[in-house]
């Protein structure tokens, strides 16, 4: 009960966000009650869960930087069981802002102490930096999941990550565990991709996930339609797998 | 001579490094002189040019943060009338240290001004943030090229970037200018892509480069040999568009 997961990852475009969107609504899929927190400015993960910016009341802006309680930031989704603290644009200056703040990399750790156990999961989407809002995420969480693009570019930002980890686990949060690095966008067609796979394999010898998301179109048009993959197309090909990764993060429990 | 274009987008993995390198390297085969700065801490474009990090002698950090002369960063690359400045991995610690400094979103600007007219064009390879990094582009550029993905999280950040861009030309660079808007990774097959390329053009009215950049595997294998794509596959689908994108860039003038 009450694990938080951050899902970071520097690099661009990896999948941050589609699978903690997609895992979340699995994991809720699967009766469990679900927290997605966006921390990301842009906003994507709010987005794909079909929640309006305009509409949202504290934002988790108002929670890390003028201390309101995480408790009055949490929204309910469409999908039962999942629910969601929601990014907005104001989140932008929160990098620069948090930096003379006492215990500024503490803050979504404080924030979620009250909440987290009447969560058996916490899910949060990082932006694509290494700066305080990802470090808040990696303080704040028991593991840390990295999803990781079939492709070059993305192999190497992989030493800054860990170093980064490595730093949180020394200063921030002693507990801090890798729960596992999920391979996404993999295209069966190219050498690239299974070069790729083989490489992580070998860096993350044991803690890549057996289910290694494809690439799917269908994937890509579910945010446009505010839905997870599992309402907006449950039987594509990128439904299946996103259901089978649930499953793998319930066994490792 | 000596235009500065910074290549920006906050959404990730949209294509801002593939566009510097392969830009860069069509201007360099059409017989310009090309300065290709990479401020990305991750250090794709670096990589993406041949040069290997840790034959880097001054890096893009001991400029920005220790003054070193842009000149001493400056390398030659494979590719004739190609230079470019490397990104290393203590960069990813500069957007802090650099919060404190004196004029600190002037850095690379200052840098910039003994060494700019040297070149016919400079193109700087952004990170995937808005923090002091990115800013630092924006204010020492005359222009600015905004690569978008053809997907619907591509679309979500571009107001929060026209603001940032408004921002800097208020505060920093008056003379900023939108040097134009380059669509990424295509896919005909789906109606998304249709859709985002007419919504991205009613956005940005006139200022849409007409090359729009296919989805292309030969561009994302080219990396892993360290070579832009007019080395490694000049009759490739992508490296023909991208040649017709430098011949655009060249044309606005
Ligand atoms: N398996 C997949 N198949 C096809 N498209 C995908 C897949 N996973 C993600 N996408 C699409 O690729 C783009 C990048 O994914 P996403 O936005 O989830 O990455 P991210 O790591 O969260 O990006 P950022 O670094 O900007 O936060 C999005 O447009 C998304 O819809
Ligand atoms: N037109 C294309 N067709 C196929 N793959 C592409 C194309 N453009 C870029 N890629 C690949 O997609 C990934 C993302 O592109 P790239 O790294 O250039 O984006 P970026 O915006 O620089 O990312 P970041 O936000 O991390 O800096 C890379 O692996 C790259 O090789
Ligand atoms: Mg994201
Ligand atoms: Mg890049």
């Amino acid at each position: 009960m009450g694990r938080v997961i951050a899902v970071a990852n520097q690099k661009g475009g990896v999948g941050k966000t589609t699978t903690a969107v997609n895992l979340g609504a699995y994991l809720a899929e699967m009766g469990k009650r679900i927290l997605l927190i966006d921390i990301d400015p842009q906003g994507n993960a709010t987005t794909g869960v079909g929640l309006e910016k305009k509409k949202v009341g504290k934002s988790v802006y108002d929670v890390l930087v003028d201390d309101a309680s995480l408790r009055e930031a949490i929204l309910p989704t469409a999908i039962p069981g999942l629910f969601a603290a929601a990014a907005t644009i104001d989140l932008a200056g929160a990098e620069i802002e948090l930096v003379p703040l006492i215990s500024r990399e503490y803050r979504l750790r404080r924030a979620l102490e009250p909440v987290k156990s009447e969560f058996d999961l916490t899910l949060v989407d990082c932006p694509p930096s290494l700066g305080l809002l990802t470090i808040n995420a990696l303080a704040a969480a028991d593991r840390v999941l990295i999803p990781i693009q079939c492709e070059y570019y993305a192999l190497e930002g992989l030493t800054q990550l860990m170093s980064t980890i490595k730093l949180v686990q020394t200063h921030l949060n002693t507990g801090l565990q890798l729960e596992g690095v999920a391979l996404t966008m993999f295209d069966g067609r190219t050498n690239l991709s299974i070069q790729v796979v083989d490489e992580v394999k070998r860096f993350f010898r044991g803690k890549v996930f057996r289910s290694i998301i494809p690439r799917n179109v269908r994937l890509s048009e579910a945010p446009s339609h505010g839905k997870p993959i599992s309402v907006y197309d449950p039987k594509s090909r990128g439904a299946e797998v996103y259901r089978e990764l649930a499953r793998e993060v319930v066994e490792n429990g």
